[in-house]
């Protein structure tokens, strides 16, 4: 039997043999999870219980390339992640639970957790009691292979520590579990910096914003200062942003000089522009003209669709990106510029040969934060020469790309979650 | 029984049968010792499979502590001969070094209270502890390097319209989003 068992229990897991660390690791990508029938708690209605494991195991999604979904009706055997509650002598474990106080539960290889029912487990932010969601997330990450961390701060700690007013998976804990798992990675469709304008107090204006990654139809704040996305995200596009296919679009491009300040996206052959004040797409803008409107007919000469674009404040033109030509469109004249469209490896040449994009771009990006330029394309991104490069090293080429780093180790966590956590 | 009880629980009396033993002396807090692995690591892999095995020893309501070699069971009991002091007081030093205690190997009120803690019932050492005991040390490596720079435009800090719309937006759907 217990052979048997470990032979089911090889096909969905793998050990990882690297150097002296030894943890099992779940091999699938989605993985299935059920509060067992027979296992509710008899303190929170079902709905809560439900509710709050939802939200734990988001939590690891939101960290991981994993992803996980309640299944109710599948068989038992397909299920990785039982959960249940018990009291005692519980759900056929050979660990009898110790009443109230001291162990509160406790999660088995097999993909097992048992809640001790004897306890007062909470619903998040109810103040006394302990809280399920924090042992929730604890005890996954036991089923997902991580080992007590006797870490301030780890949500892997043995012992509870009454829950602060929010607890999140800190840095450490996110390598903990992407050292089993991998990080997150994987192609965008548009990132970008939203800025806004706001007076303070005093009545002075200052600039503010923030920046965004999309992909399909989510979309992340991403908090530059931490160095990872907000808590929470992502979010469905058509949370956030009203108006905007709810699929996700091509580019956002912000057109930013003394006179304009635009802001539009794209996706196919239209485009939309976006009312910063009222954060929903102009149906009518001010000249009277209704949107979405095709590209040809806003940005003459650009063909849609494209696969990105972005406003260079240099030489204020926008740059269109399509297979592998550009097209830099002159706001001002509003026409194409001269002698485009060009290769882009012609307007972008390569630092270091060979080392290059090409064609068919997913992102081009300029950074506030990093004052840079990025085109993005898969899992990798190429950094533009800025001016202050070519201070330092004049003969850099303008405008060249510099050598590729791959986009996970510029921007960290930026993972999906399964479409059925969205809402949680 | 009372016809109403608070529905946070907070009047029910739990019979003292549905409490957990409190780990009071130096016996109690050998079991807790032996449980965690802090005395052998415990295989828990195997903990699961050896079903009969355990459940009969269990149905004999002996609470004594268990201690697997392999696939054969030996009970460490109660007598007391040196050698297993000396293990005693090195399991202790060793939990009270992982939870940040002073390192005294004494059985002293500190350590009484953080083993009455509520906590995980899975064991802190478990069969291969050495790579535990250096997972543990790596992890407690310094913070990640903070990258990217901030620059005077970076107000992030600084709760933007979106993000507090954002979460209105979301309080609807998930009220916890504030707090989270």
């Amino acid at each position: 039997k217990k052979r048997h068992l470990a032979s089911l229990l090889g096909q969905t897991r793998r050990r990882r043999e690297e150097g002296e660390m030894e943890y099992m690791a779940f091999s699938k990508a989605v993985l299935r999870w059920r509060l067992i029938g027979e296992g509710y708690s008899s303190q929170l209605s079902i709905d809560d219980q439900r509710y709050i494991f939802r939200l734990a195991f988001r939590m690891w999604s939101e960290v991981s390339p994993l992803e996980f979904v309640e299944d109710s009706h599948s068989p038992l055997e397909d299920i990785d992640i039982r959960l249940g509650f018990g009291t005692g002598r519980h759900l056929g474990c050979t660990q009898r639970f110790d009443g109230a106080g001291r162990e509160f539960a406790h999660a088995w290889f097999l993909g097992d957790i048992h809640f001790d029912d004897d306890e007062h487990f909470t619903a998040p932010n109810t103040g006394d009691g302990i809280s399920l969601l924090k042992v929730a997330v604890h005890e996954i990450g036991h089923v997902l292979g991580l080992p007590h961390l006797y870490r301030a701060g780890s949500i892997m700690q043995p012992s509870y520590l009454p829950q602060e007013s929010s607890f999140e998976l800190d840095w450490q804990d996110r390598k903990a579990i992407q050292h089993l798992y991998g990080s997150c990675n994987g192609r965008f469709s548009a990132v970008f910096d939203w800025i806004r304008k706001e007076r303070t107090p005093y009545g002075e204006m200052r600039v503010r914003f923030n920046t965004y990654f999309m992909r399909d139809g989510l979309y992340w704040l991403y908090e530059n200062r931490q160095n990872r996305t907000r808590y929470g995200d992502p979010v469905a596009v058509e949370v956030g942003w009203h108006g905007i296919p709810a699929n996700g679009v091509d580019a956002h491009v912000h057109v930013w000089t003394r006179g304009n300040d635009a802001i539009y996206f794209f996706k196919g052959s239209q485009f939309w522009k976006y009312d910063t004040e009222n954060d929903q797409v102009f149906t009518e803008d001010e000249e009277g003209r209704r949107y979405p409107r095709p590209i040809s007919e806003g940005f003459p000469g650009v063909p849609g669709p494209i696969d990105t674009a972005f406003y260079d404040r240099r030489d204020s033109q926008i740059y269109f990106f399509r297979g592998p030509s550009v097209y830099a469109f002159d706001v001002k004249a509003n026409r194409l510029a001269k002698g485009y469209p060009k290769k882009i490896t012609q307007v972008f040449p390569a630092v270091l040969p060979g080392d290059h994009p090409v064609a068919n771009l997913d992102v081009a990006y300029f950074s506030y934060t990093h004052n840079a330029i990025f085109l993005l394309k898969d899992t990798s991104y190429w950094r533009v020469v800025s001016s202050r490069d070519r201070r330092r090293r004049p003969f850099l080429p303008y405008n060249g790309l510099l050598p590729h780093r791959e986009v996970d180790e510029q921007w960290f966590d930026i993972c999906n979650v399964h479409s059925t956590a969205l809402r949680v | 029984e009372k016809l109403f009880h608070y529905r946070d629980r907070s009047d029910v009396v739990i019979p003292p049968s549905h409490q957990a033993e409190l780990i009071t002396d130096t016996d109690t807090a050998e079991d807790f010792l032996s449980k965690y692995g802090f005395i052998t690591p415990v295989n828990w892999e195997d903990a699961q499979w050896d079903e009969e095995k355990l459940s009969e020893d269990f149905s004999s309501g002996d609470t004594m502590s268990l201690i697997q070699e392999g696939d054969s069971l030996s009970w460490s009991g109660n007598t007391k001969d040196p050698s297993e002091n000396a293990q005693l007081i090195t399991a202790l030093k060793e939990f009270q070094r992982m939870i940040g205690l002073p390192v005294t190997g004494l059985f002293d009120d500190a350590t009484k209270a953080a083993m009455n803690k509520p906590r995980c019932g899975v064991p802190d050492k478990e069969a291969d502890s050495k790579t535990t005991a250096e997972h543990n040390t790596t992890t407690t490596g310094g913070e990640g390097s903070q990258l990217g720079n901030s620059t005077e435009t970076d107000q992030e800090q600084v709760k933007d319209p979106e993000q507090k719309t954002a979460e209105t937006r979301l309080v609807h759907t998930r009220s916890e989003r504030l707090s989270r």
